[in-house]
Formats: C-alpha cells, structure tokens, sequence
C-alpha cells in the first residue's frame, strides 16, 4: 500500500542518517556517535541498539531497523 | 498493562529515538 510505502521511505531515510558511512548495516558505534545529535543519553542509544538488533549479532540491518521503525509508527497510531 | 511488556527499553526511548530522526531528517537542508 501506499502508506507502508511511505513508511518503508521514512525507515531508510532514518536509516541513513545513522548509517553515515554508508556501509549497509549500523554498528554500535554509529549509534553511540548519535550521542550529542539526538537527545538521548548514550544509555538511551544502546538500549535502542540492543532493541532493534533483533538477532543480537551487533550490526543492524535496514530490515531489522525498518521492523522497528515500523512497530514504533503503529504503537503510535493505535495510541 | 505496562508491566507485560519485557526488556529495558522502554517504548517511549525507542519513540523519542525515532521521532527525533525523523525531526532532524526534516530539519536538515
């Protein structure tokens, strides 16, 4: 539909604002360096890392963000 | 019931986290 297309468009965005060396995945790392852009504490930013990472392998796929970006749009829509 | 809901993060973390993308995707040039 028009509207997962839409929010499929925001994930990747998001994405890549935290992918900033365009590798393809986040690392711990890139979240941490979020720390000071987002007002989030670095606490804040590895429990959001350790929420998304679903497999726990320690990187984050687009698949794996955009399902969280996702859940997140529909918590938000059902409140 | 918030209490069902398991993990450390919290939802609100990961919505201020998201929310805060996607303000700083808008504010940006």
């Amino acid at each position: 539909s028009g509207a997962q297309l839409d929010m499929l468009a925001k994930a990747q965005e998001c994405f890549q604002i935290c992918d900033v060396e365009g590798k393809g995945f986040i690392a711990r790392c890139d979240m941490q360096r979020l720390h000071g852009e987002l007002p989030l504490s670095l606490e804040e930013l590895e429990n959001v890392f350790d929420t998304l990472d679903a497999d726990g392998n320690g990187s984050l796929t687009p698949e794996e963000f955009s399902t969280g970006f996702s859940q997140f749009l529909l918590g938000r829509t059902a409140s | 019931d918030p209490s069902m809901k398991a993990g450390a993060t919290s939802e609100g973390v990961l919505a201020n986290f998201f929310n805060s993308l996607l303000s700083k995707k808008t504010g940006s040039p």
